[in-house]
């Protein structure tokens, strides 16, 4: 089980912009 | 075309979207020790495109509000009483939306606009970068 903190940058990553 | 910096200085929304833009404002805030802000603001976007069939959803709502909500962080501090109730309550209840973040992030937002991002457009990171 990922802990909160693995969340939490996983859906902060998940809206960063990417390289195009 | 708009060249990349044309479309930072039209909005705080084109600065986001773009990946250089978004990671000097990131920079930036990081100096000013308000970055949590900007995560704040990204979370909401990746969360409001979470699965609310997963179980996982759940558990990023409550990390967000853990991290940024309920204590008495930079965000929380710019979030009006009444938001920061209304997405206590929506966690207690386990009733998760997509959108229960979306005021905070509208509050967020605009404390950004008119504050980081106007200094950012004046600041020696983004000039040495222009």
């Amino acid at each position: 089980i990922d802990s909160e903190d693995d969340l939490l940058q996983e859906c902060i990553s998940s809206a960063m912009p990417k390289k195009k | 075309p708009d060249s990349p910096l044309a479309r930072w200085t039209k909005s705080l929304h084109s600065l986001l979207g773009d990946q250089d833009g978004a990671y000097l404002f990131r920079t930036f805030l990081e100096r000013e020790k308000c970055v949590d802000t900007l995560d704040f603001w990204f979370a909401c976007n990746g969360f409001r495109q979470m699965d609310l069939k997963d179980t996982k959803t759940l558990r990023v709502a409550k990390a967000i509000y853990k991290r940024y909500i309920e204590n008495n962080s930079i965000v929380s501090k710019q979030l009006k009483p009444a938001t920061k109730t209304y997405i206590r309550d929506s966690i207690k209840k386990q009733q998760i939306d997509s959108i229960m973040f979306d005021q905070a992030q509208t509050e967020i937002q605009s404390v950004m606009e008119e504050n980081a991002y106007q200094m950012f457009l004046t600041s020696d990171i983004y000039l040495e970068y222009v």
